[in-house]
């Protein structure tokens, strides 16, 4: 389903240039429940933006669904991003100027197959799940960091994604709210066979995966 | 040292009243190593920001050194914020504008008991410990989340503070990074007899502390 192929990340910083990514290679299995794992700056973020299309690799090719993604027209990639890609970002990326319910709505309306009343439907249901249902209304500033992280995480899964990139999304969950959380991802996992890619530090992510991808520095470590 | 009496907070959202905090009242002694836990929501960093004097309390009163803090002249409160406590902020608050150098400098600019000599000693010093002696120039949009943490973490303690308001510092933190900011952090209170009040979710912060306070729906959860 994903193949990432001898992709390299640099930035530019002044004169120097810092390699994020070097020669990472690897796939993720349809539907496989799969974690990377690796010390603070090893380079988990860059390779998750990189699978969810949000940046571009220096160098080396990304294939999602056998299509090389460099190679897809402006349309594809929107279509991709909006309907097979759901993203939960690390610094959760909420619009501050939206309620919880409306930042759970927001990817939902540029989506002409889900009419309103199902989208509707979706967002409460969403809002429920992760634990909001009495903070729709609430804005992000109005929200504890948790409850933020879980506003991200419904916005993500409302869309039904094939693929959910999930860049550390129990950070900031005590145990039994994340522990209810990862229960809800792993049932989406085995009835609607959604791909999960995990960047996390979280020992019971890594317990729960089919997988652990090891990264450290930039590199994939081959066990 | 630090005493918070029957304290509540109350947040309008519309019509309605939000209690973030009920009736709260808890006591930190001098050079205590002190964890604050509870579920997300539960009022942890609501507490912090009363006691780091960010945020006001709706009534009740919190004591800094036998002294009330509402009392306290614009002037006694700067130069507590200034001198007495150091915080690190759950989403980091970092300027985006500055390097991870010139962040942890920055507050330390505004104090005229530390020559520049010394400010620059101790600004090397504290990336060096939280591991960022490499990233001194990247900005925040050029650091990783944990990274980012590290950065606030510095900032907070360059000021060599009476009292450092940690919330939630590792949770951005794979297991050794994490580990390794703990024990710099346990030295200190050993050392300096720095007085640590933390809000997490990390079980071995509650292990290494000298007591835990639990909080729920916020209440203190009296054992
Ligand atoms: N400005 C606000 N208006 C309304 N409600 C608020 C506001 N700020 C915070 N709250 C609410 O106050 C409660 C406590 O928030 P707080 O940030 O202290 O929780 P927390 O224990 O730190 O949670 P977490 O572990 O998720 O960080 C939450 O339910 C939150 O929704
Ligand atoms: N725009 C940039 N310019 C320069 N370096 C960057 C930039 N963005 C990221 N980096 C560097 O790339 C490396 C990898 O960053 P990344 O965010 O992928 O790490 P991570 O594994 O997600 O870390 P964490 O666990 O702390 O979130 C880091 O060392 C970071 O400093
Ligand atoms: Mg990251
Ligand atoms: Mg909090």
């Amino acid at each position: 389903k994903v193949r990432v192929e001898h992709v390299w990340k640099e930035y530019k910083l002044g004169k120097q240039t810092v390699e994020a990514l070097r020669d990472v290679s690897m796939g993720v299995g349809e539907g496989e429940f799969m974690a990377i794992a690796g010390p603070s700056g090893s380079g988990k973020s860059t390779l998750l933006n990189l699978i969810g299309c949000i940046d571009t690799p220096t160098r080396g090719e990304i294939y999602i669904g056998n299509e090389e993604v460099s190679k897809k027209t402006p349309n594809q990639l929107a279509d991709l991003r909006a309907r097979t890609l759901g993203f939960i970002f690390q610094t959760f990326n909420l619009l501050p100027v939206l309620s919880a319910w409306e930042n759970v709505e927001y990817p939902l309306l540029y989506r002409k197959d889900i009419p309103p009343k199902e989208r509707r439907r979706r967002v409460a249901h969403y809002l429920v799940v992760v634990g909001l249902a009495d903070f729709a209304k609430h804005k992000p500033s109005e929200l504890s960091g948790g409850q933020r992280q879980r506003v991200a995480i419904a916005r993500a899964l409302a869309g039904h994604p094939v693929i959910v990139l999930a860049d550390e999304p129990t950070a900031n969950l005590d145990s039994k709210t994340g522990e209810g959380i990862l229960q809800l991802m792993k049932q989406l996992n085995r009835d609607e066979k959604t791909t999960f890619i995990f960047s996390t530090h979280d020992h019971r992510v890594m317990e729960m995966a089919d997988r652990v991808v090891r990264i450290s520095d930039g590199r994939i470590i081959v066990p």
